[in-house]
């Protein structure tokens, strides 16, 4: 740069060594906070085991490689797998299950999204996946009802309902593309699943929180085209 | 590109890695371990202009010798990254779910002149 203009990038070359370091770190922490549309760090309250983890992640694998989707969800017109983004960020998510309340037949699980995912993705797919440790097949099926919050917020409606049939211990997956998307399209953050077995069953029989097969919803979702205003 | 060694003044790449661990950030950042948040520096001179890194054959040098002898209709030149690559980032939220992304150009691989 001419003699006394300000260079902006030597301005960095001019800076101690350390003080420079600082810099760049503080730069790579905003760098990377602003791209995942985070204001800050987020601190984590319950941390995933890792046996959780890795069971989740084979799942998914192995849920990809049967491109079967379970009997439960009849397909109520889920979400077009749209057309992958050319070069728009994708996520994919891991939500487990929190568990809320419960009575000797039903249980229900909830699954929280953060605001700065529900505000600005699409959600292009989305699978729940319960495992099942009951003994023995079962002739009656597990209701399933997703609940969602009224226009209130006070009240939980019922946005789908369906029934699954569980044949034998392992795992079993719904799609609930469609109950996630509209969720995030009220701008709510909080997907209820409630399981109800019947009578001859005995309490949902569900693995523990603890156990590496505690339910959890896998989404794809991918970041909103930024709105582009068409002059005419 | 040309990676900046010693005392290397022209355009060049700078490695600079930003260990989650050093920062304290690898409780909600499960992987990778760090970035590799590398930059341009280093002087573009007019000859230089145009030319992804440095000069590296004979024809570009001669090429330079004629842009350097028209300096005064050359405009000014700046180190700017040629190539680079997304950062995946498998990590916890604030309701601890696991997201996975791939944030597009984040890692400078090459540097070249304007």
């Amino acid at each position: 740069a001419p003699k006394g203009a300000w260079c902006p990038a030597c301005g960095l070359a001019a800076l101690a060594p350390t003080t420079q370091r600082d810099a760049l770190i503080a730069l790579a922490k905003q760098s990377i906070l602003t791209k995942l549309r985070l204001q800050d760090r987020p601190n984590i309250t319950h941390p995933t085991s890792r046996g959780a983890l890795l069971t989740a992640l084979h799942r998914m694998r192995a849920q990809r490689v049967d491109v079967a989707v379970s009997p439960g969800m009849p397909h109520d017109g889920s979400i077009p797998h749209l057309r992958p983004g050319m070069g728009l960020q994708e996520y994919e998510i891991l939500s487990f299950a929190e568990s809320g309340s419960s009575t000797s037949r039903s249980v229900r699980l909830h699954f929280h999204f953060t605001r700065e995912l529900t505000g600005s993705t699409e959600i292009l797919q989305a699978t729940l996946y319960l495992f099942w440790a009951v003994p023995g097949p079962r002739t009656r099926p597990v209701t399933v009802r997703l609940l969602q919050p009224d226009a209130m917020g006070l009240n939980m409606t019922v946005a789908s309902k369906t029934w699954l049939k569980v044949q034998r211990p392992g795992w079993a997956t719904l799609d609930v593309g469609q109950a996630v998307q509209s969720l995030f399209g009220q701008g709510s953050q909080r997907l209820t699943v409630e399981l109800e077995v019947p009578e001859d069953w005995g309490s949902p029989v569900l693995a523990g929180r603890s156990d590496s097969h505690w339910p959890f919803v896998a989404a794809q979702a991918r970041a909103r085209t930024p709105h582009r205003v068409q002059r005419r | 590109g040309i990676d900046c060694s010693g005392d290397s003044r022209m355009c060049c790449r700078k490695e600079f890695f930003v260990d989650f661990k050093e920062i304290g950030w690898e409780d909600w950042i499960i992987q990778p371990e760090g970035y590799h948040m590398n930059y341009c520096t280093g002087l573009c001179p007019l000859h230089m202009a145009g030319i992804p890194g440095l000069a590296a054959s004979f024809h570009t040098a001669v090429l330079n010798l004629i842009k350097a002898n028209n300096a005064d209709a050359a405009v000014d030149s700046c180190c700017v990254p040629t190539q680079r690559r997304p950062l995946s980032l498998l990590y916890y939220d604030r309701d601890s779910n696991i997201i996975k992304t791939d944030i597009p150009d984040m890692i400078v691989e090459a540097c070249g002149c304007t």
